[in-house]
């Protein structure tokens, strides 16, 4: 029994015991970035973790602000990033990109991209809060930082974009509606994660599609060979396909993972709050747990995971609770009432394969 | 002359107000992508350091390799460069990979360097974040089509509101003991 989402709620359902923790001896290290020009307050960490983080090891300051952190009010996302980040991928040296402070002509997210391209030394894991509708963006644009995001997983960083929170999105081109895809979610360079809720979100149970959870067939990038066979799989047998109008069945297909998104206790400017929903929780969370394998992995003497797609479509899943139940929200119209793609058995484009089963994960991804 | 994103949005995304022209003598910085080199063989790399069947898997590269392979051309660097020079554009900072040019002009300069591109002050969101765009499509000597990608800091607005939404606690379904 539960009142909503909090470390010690992430780590029962993921199989995290007090042991899964950073050992404290690696290089190994995480990152959160948000650009909303919000503020992080390391005092919420500090309560945070005096509240909710008594029941295993964890760090309760950052290890780095890249960006400047004014005395303004902390906002939600930027805590909630730290505070999940640092819980599910917990002792592990963190760092918190922030945007504030940029001047008025320059674009954050760019900035934070020129970041990477000017930093010989990065965490391995990136959680990142941001997406456009892809529509609204040029092609010179997405072409260009999708290979800032090539230039990333050459590296082997591993990037984890939010899949957004407005299910497949909608919109309308020339008068009938379309689904409406999200960039950068829609790389066949980063890793993006989904949403899901509890089946009774006062119990500790099986996972359900969180309806807000982003997911499609991006309008600009073909289909990875990566993901081919797992999407061709899902279109051929899910039995409630939107309209084929709706969607470009040919596109990068994402989510490509998920966790839980809905109902987080986050403590900003002192407060603790509840109930708080979007898959920029979801996001640090996996993040935080692809972090615990990487140290097994230097500990053990191997490379960081780097850019998982491949991998991960390649294992089909292993490691992961496969969600089976719900939908998306949609466009409101007759033609589909409001409902996206539905989720079902291995790979879908609402949480993709699944959310992470902590020990099971790890032996998957451990070797090579 | 040339436009490099036609097909950039450029509407008042909800939430911003205009607050009129800038200032032609204010100082604003912009971030020019220049042309990169052998993204083939980057999108090879990509490949074979991220299969797990690839001899090459976990071999990753240094920042410093990755500016090796895709630094832009000498004629690009120096081309774009004169050009920029020669609109006023000073403290310019580029990055390890040489693919990015950050420089600092005042408005009047930017504007005569990006033509067509207008520049006004936006307000918006909670925290009243400000920032200055141009709500007019900009275009760049035809010469510098091969050398630069796309310019920063004209038609993007930041995000101001978060995504994350706080729900009404959920009714309890069922009984819960």
């Amino acid at each position: 029994l539960h009142l909503g989402v909090t470390p010690f709620v992430i780590r029962k359902r993921y199989n995290l015991t007090a042991q899964d923790v950073g050992s404290g001896t690696t290089n190994n290290s995480q990152a959160c970035a948000q650009f909303l020009e919000q503020y992080f307050h390391d005092s919420d960490l500090a309560k945070f973790m005096r509240i909710f983080g008594q029941s295993f090891p964890h760090q309760a300051s950052v290890a780095r602000v890249v960006g400047k952190q004014g005395r303004g009010h902390a906002g939600i996302e930027a805590s909630l990033d730290v505070e999940y980040l640092m819980s599910a991928g917990a002792n592990i040296s963190t760092w918190v990109y922030s945007s504030s402070g940029r001047h008025e002509s320059q674009e954050p997210f760019l900035q934070w991209l020129l970041l990477l391209s000017n930093q010989s030394v990065l965490p391995h894991v990136h959680t990142i809060s941001y997406g456009d509708d892809e529509d609204s963006l040029s092609s010179t644009y997405i072409q260009r930082v999708n290979t800032e995001l090539m230039k990333a997983a050459t590296r082997g960083l591993t990037l984890l974009f939010a899949s957004g929170d407005s299910g497949a999105g909608c919109w309308s081109v020339s008068g009938s509606h379309q689904f409406r895809p999200s960039f950068p979610a829609s790389s066949p360079y980063v890793t993006t994660v989904g949403g899901t809720s509890f089946q009774n979100p006062f119990r500790i149970t099986n996972e359900v599609v969180d309806y807000i959870s982003g997911g499609g067939f991006s309008n600009v990038f073909p289909r990875p060979s990566y993901q081919e066979k797992a999407v061709t799989q899902f279109l051929s047998s899910s039995p409630h396909l939107p309209p084929s109008s709706y969607f470009n069945a040919s596109g990068r297909a994402y989510p490509d993972l998920a966790a839980l998104s809905d109902g987080y206790w986050v403590v900003s400017n002192g407060m603790p709050i509840p109930w708080v929903s979007g898959t920029s929780a979801s996001t640090p969370v996996f993040g935080g747990i692809l972090s615990l394998i990487n140290e097994h992995r230097i500990l053990s003497g191997r490379p960081p995971l780097g850019f998982l797609n491949p991998r991960l479509y390649q294992q089909r899943g292993a490691g992961l609770f496969d969600v089976t139940r719900g939908c998306h929200a949609s466009c409101l119209n007759e033609e589909v009432q409001g409902e996206g793609f539905c989720s079902g058995p291995g790979w879908d484009p609402v949480t993709g394969w699944g959310t992470p089963n902590f020990p099971a994960l790890l032996k998957t991804l451990i070797n090579p | 002359s040339y436009s490099p994103e036609p097909d950039q949005q450029r509407t008042l995304p909800p939430g911003w107000v205009s607050l009129g022209r800038a200032d032609p003598e204010e100082e604003l910085s912009l971030t020019f992508a220049l042309r990169q080199q052998n993204l083939e063989r980057l999108l090879e790399l990509v490949q074979t350091v991220s299969d797990p069947g690839s001899p090459r898997y976990g071999k990753y590269l240094t920042l410093e390799e990755v500016a090796e392979l895709v630094r832009p051309s000498s004629l690009t660097l120096h081309t774009v460069q004169k050009w920029l020079l020669a609109a006023g554009a000073r403290s310019c900072h580029s990055v390890t990979t040489q693919d990015f040019l950050t420089c600092w002009l005042s408005v009047r300069q930017a504007e005569l360097l990006l033509s067509g591109a207008e520049f006004h002050r936006y307000v918006g969101g909670p925290s009243k974040t400000r920032v200055l765009r141009s709500p007019h499509p900009y275009r760049l000597p035809k010469a510098l089509a091969p050398h630069v990608d796309f310019v920063g800091g004209l038609h993007r607005f930041p995000p101001i509101s978060s995504s994350l939404k706080q729900r009404p606690k959920p009714q309890a379904v069922g009984p819960v003991g």
